[in-house]
C-alpha cells in the first residue's frame, strides 16, 4: 500500500459525507445503499465511523459529473477513467466525483428498482417472462399508456409480481418539481419539446419541465435512464432504434462496426447515415459499490497499491464477493490504527428488502428439498468431480436445472438452491442412453428431453423413451457426426449446432426448416466457431469451448465471458 | 472464434475518444498518471525517460518490466480505471 506525500489524514475520526447529486442510471435508494456501503467497508477496520450531512460542508462531498465538471481534471466520456478523488484536506480535497458517462450499476448489468405496481419496489428479475416471452429489459408490451414495466421474479404469468421502471413518464430527480413526472409536451425558449431534452444546459444531463411551460412556471427535473437507453455518444437517454441504417446497412441489433475500440453502439433514430444520432448500448456498467470503496480509500489518505488483487489497486475489476484486501487494511490501519471494541466484522449490506448483485444472495439456513440426492464434498473420486474436470460432453437445461454431462454422469445445479448435485449415473436416470452425450435439450412445449448421441438420438417423455433414431430422419445430412448443442427458438423451434453449421429444427414436424444449414458466423458474430456446448440458460445463449463460456444476450451481443467452472458450476 | 466482418472505421459525432496511435494513447497515459512528469524532472534524455516511465508503469501494474510497450501494457492502459495519478505530482 502507499499513502500519500506527508501521510495526508483526517485529524478526527467522525467523518461527514454529503451526496450532492445522482447519476439517472440507478434509483436514489440504491445509489444511496452503494455508497453507505462503500463506507462501512473502511469503518469495519478502523475507528472512523461515517455520518452522512444532507446540506453543509462535509469532509467528503460526493457528486456525480461528465467531461469538465468543475475541478482541473477533466473526465473522458465512457470508460477510460471513472472517478477520482482527493485525499484528506479542506475544500476539494477529501472529494469524490463519479464520471457520469459511465454506466453505474452494481457490477452486473443495469439495476432496475420499480415503483408502484404490486412487488413493494423490488428490483426487476431479468429476464422475465411475459405470456411466453423472456424479457431482458423493461418493456411497455400489455399496456397502451407507454409506461415501461418489468416482472419482479422469473415467471410473470406464474407470478403476476410487478413494478414499474424509471422513465420520465413516472418520475424526474433533483430539479425544483419535488421529484414531479414530465409534462410533454412542455414549452422551452418558445419551442415545443416532447421529450427530455439537454437543451439549455451544458452538462449534457437531460431534462424536462413538469408543467406545460417552462418558460412560464420555471418548474422541472432531471430525467431518469431508461435500462434500455444508450449512454455517451450524442443521444444520452434515448433507447436504440432497430432496425437501424448504418453505412447502407440495416442493423436489428446493437453492433461494432464502424468502431476501432470494439464497443457496441447502435443509431436512435431509423438511419445513422441521416440522423447521426446514436449512443453506446446498455452494457454490465461498472459496479458503483465497488469504484465508491476504491475511492474512498483515497478520501481517507490511501494511495494507489500496487497489488493487483488490493481494492486500492488502480484499475476496476469486478468481484462478485468482495472482501478488503489484507493490504488495503494494513494501509488504512496504518494511517488509522485498528478497530476498538467489538471484533471487526465482515461488512454487511444495509438493511434494504431486495438483494443486491453485488452481494451475496446465497442463503445459508435454505436446505435442498431433495435429501435422497447425495451431494458433492471434497472426497469424492477425483475423477467424479466436477470441478476437476475441465470439459463437459454436454450442458443444458432439464426442468429449470442446469445439467452437466460427462462419461456416462452428470451433475446438476439448482436453479432454486444454486447447489450442485451428483454425480448421479446417466443410465439410472435414462436407461437408453449412451455413455457420451452430445447435446440435449427440453421441448419447452411438451417438455420431451431430447438427447443426441453420435448419429443418434433418443426422446424421454417422463420414463417413456424412444429410439436411437438417426439424425438422418430429422433431415440432417449424413456428414453431421455429431450434433453439438441445441437453442430452443421460440416454441416448437430449436436450432441445432455442429461444425461450422447450424439447422432449424421444426420440433413438431420433426423435420429441419428449408433455408438451414447456416454458418455460426453468419448469426453468432464473436462466439467460438468451434463450440462443443450450446445451450440456452436464463434467456442468454451460452457457447462453450474449452472450460471458457461465451454468453450471448437475446440481441446476439456477446456480454460475458468466464469460466464455466467458477461461473457455472460456481466451483470453490 | 469468429470475426465481425468489416473494418470501415467512422467518426462518431459527439465521440471524445479519438482513433489514436498507440504511440500517442501511451504518452497520454504516462503523463496522465504521473510517470513521464516525475522522471522527466530527474533530468533524463526523453528517449531514456519514456523507457524508465513505462518501466515505473509496469512495476506498478504488476507487469514485465521491459521498459517497451508491448501487448500486455497496452491492454493495462486500456483498461478502465481511477483517475487519480499512480505517481505523485
Amino acid at each position: 500500500y502507499k499513502t500519500f506525500d506527508g501521510d495526508l489524514k483526517w485529524d478526527h475520526h467522525d467523518i461527514t459525507y454529503r451526496i450532492l447529486n445522482y447519476s439517472p442510471d440507478m434509483e436514489s435508494s440504491l445509489i444511496d445503499d452503494a455508497f453507505a456501503r462503500a463506507f462501512k467497508v473502511w469503518s469495519a477496520v478502523t475507528p472512523l465511523s461515517f455520518t452522512r450531512l444532507f446540506d453543509g460542508t462535509a469532509d467528503i462531498m460526493i457528486s456525480f459529473g461528465k467531461k469538465d465538471h468543475g475541478d482541473p481534471y477533466p473526465f473522458d466520456g465512457k470508460d477510460g477513467l471513472l472517478a477520482h478523488a482527493y485525499p484528506p484536506g479542506e475544500g476539494l480535497q477529501g472529494d469524490a466525483h463519479f464520471d457520469d458517462d459511465e454506466h453505474w450499476t452494481l457490477g452486473r448489468g443495469a439495476v432496475v428498482k420499480t415503483s408502484y405496481g404490486n412487488a413493494n419496489g423490488a428490483l426487476c428479475h431479468f429476464p422475465f417472462i411475459f405470456e411466453g416471452k423472456a424479457y431482458t429489459t423493461c418493456t411497455t408490451e400489455g399496456r397502451t399508456d407507454n409506461l415501461p414495466w418489468c416482472g419482479t421474479t422469473e415467471d410473470y404469468d406464474k407470478d403476476k409480481k410487478y413494478g414499474f421502471c424509471p422513465s420520465e413518464l413516472l418520475y424526474t430527480i433533483g430539479g425544483n418539481s419535488d421529484g414531479k413526472q414530465c409534462v410533454f409536451p412542455f414549452v422551452f425558449l418558445g419551442k415545443e419539446y416532447n421529450s427530455c431534452t439537454t437543451e439549455g444546459r451544458s452538462d449534457e444531463y437531460r431534462w424536462c419541465a413538469t408543467t406545460d411551460n417552462f418558460d412560464k412556471d420555471k418548474k422541472y427535473g432531471f430525467c431518469p435512464s431508461r435500462d434500455t437507453a444508450v449512454t455517451g455518444g450524442n443521444a444520452e437517454g434515448e433507447p436504440c432504434h432497430f432496425p437501424f441504417v448504418f453505412l447502407g446497412k440495416e442493423y436489428d441489433s446493437c453492433t461494432s462496426e464502424g468502431r476501432a475500440d470494439g464497443k457496441l453502439w447502435c443509431a436512435t433514430t431509423a438511419s445513422y447515415d441521416q440522423d447521426q444520432k446514436w449512443g453506446f448500448c446498455p452494457d454490465q456498467g461498472y459496479s458503483l459499490f465497488l469504484v465508491a470503496a476504491h475511492e474512498f480509500g483515497h478520501a481517507l489518505g490511501l494511495d494507489h497499491s500496487n497489488i493487483r488483487e488490493a481494492l486500492m489497486y488502480p484499475m476496476y475489476s469486478y468481484v462478485e464477493d468482495f472482501s478488503l484486501h489484507e493490504d488495503d487494511i494494513e494501509g488504512i490501519q496504518y494511517l488509522y490504527g485498528g478497530r476498538t471494541g467489538p471484533e471487526p466484522t465482515t461488512p454487511q449490506p444495509t438493511p434494504t428488502t431486495t438483494d443486491y448483485p453485488d452481494t451475496d444472495e446465497t442463503d445459508e439456513t435454505e436446505e435442498p428439498t431433495e435429501p435422497t440426492i447425495t451431494t458433492t464434498t471434497p472426497s469424492v473420486d477425483p475423477t467424479l468431480d466436477a470441478c476437476k474436470l475441465n470439459k463437459f460432453d454436454t450442458i443444458t437445461v432439464i426442468e429449470g436445472d442446469l445439467h452437466f454431462f460427462s462419461n456416462g454422469h452428470y451433475w446438476k445445479m439448482s436453479s432454486k438452491h444454486k447447489k450442485l448435485m451428483g454425480p448421479f449415473v446417466t443410465s439410472e436416470t435414462w436407461p437408453k442412453l449412451p455413455a457420451s452425450v452430445d447435446s440435449a435439450f427440453e421441448d419447452l412445449l411438451t417438455k420431451k428431453i431430447y438427447f443426441f448421441s453420435g448419429t443418434q438420438f433418443w426422446v424421454y417423455t417422463g420414463k417413456d423413451a424412444h429410439g436411437p433414431r438417426s439424425v438422418e430422419k430429422l433431415g440432417l445430412p449424413n456428414s453431421v457426426q455429431k450434433v453439438e448443442g441445441a437453442l430452443q427458438r421460440g416454441k416448437g423451434k430449436v436450432l441445432l449446432f455442429s461444425g461450422e453449421n447450424f439447422w432449424r429444427l421444426d420440433v413438431k414436424a420433426q423435420k429441419i426448416d428449408k433455408g438451414y444449414p447456416r454458418y455460426i458466423d453468419s448469426v453468432f458474430g464473436g462466439v467460438p466457431n468451434d463450440a462443443h456446448d450450446v445451450f440456452l440458460y436464463k434467456g442468454h445463449f451460452y457457447f462453450c469451448r474449452e472450460s471458457f463460456y461465451w454468453r450471448m444476450n437475446p440481441r446476439r451481443q456477446v456480454d460475458r465471458v468466464g469460466y464455466v467452472k467458477y461461473d457455472l458450476l460456481q466451483c470453490p | 472464434w469468429t470475426i465481425p466482418l468489416k473494418s470501415v472505421f467512422v467518426t462518431f459525432p459527439g465521440d471524445i475518444v479519438k482513433n489514436v496511435t498507440d504511440m500517442e494513447l501511451a504518452e497520454n497515459y504516462l503523463q496522465r498518471f504521473g510517470y513521464m512528469e516525475s522522471v522527466k524532472r530527474s533530468g533524463f534524455q526523453p528517449v531514456v525517460s519514456a523507457s524508465k516511465a513505462l518501466k515505473r508503469m509496469q512495476r506498478q501494474m504488476g507487469l514485465e518490466e521491459t521498459g517497451e510497450l508491448d501487448p500486455a501494457t497496452l491492454d493495462a492502459m486500456k483498461r478502465p480505471r481511477c483517475g487519480v495519478p499512480d505517481v505523485a505530482n
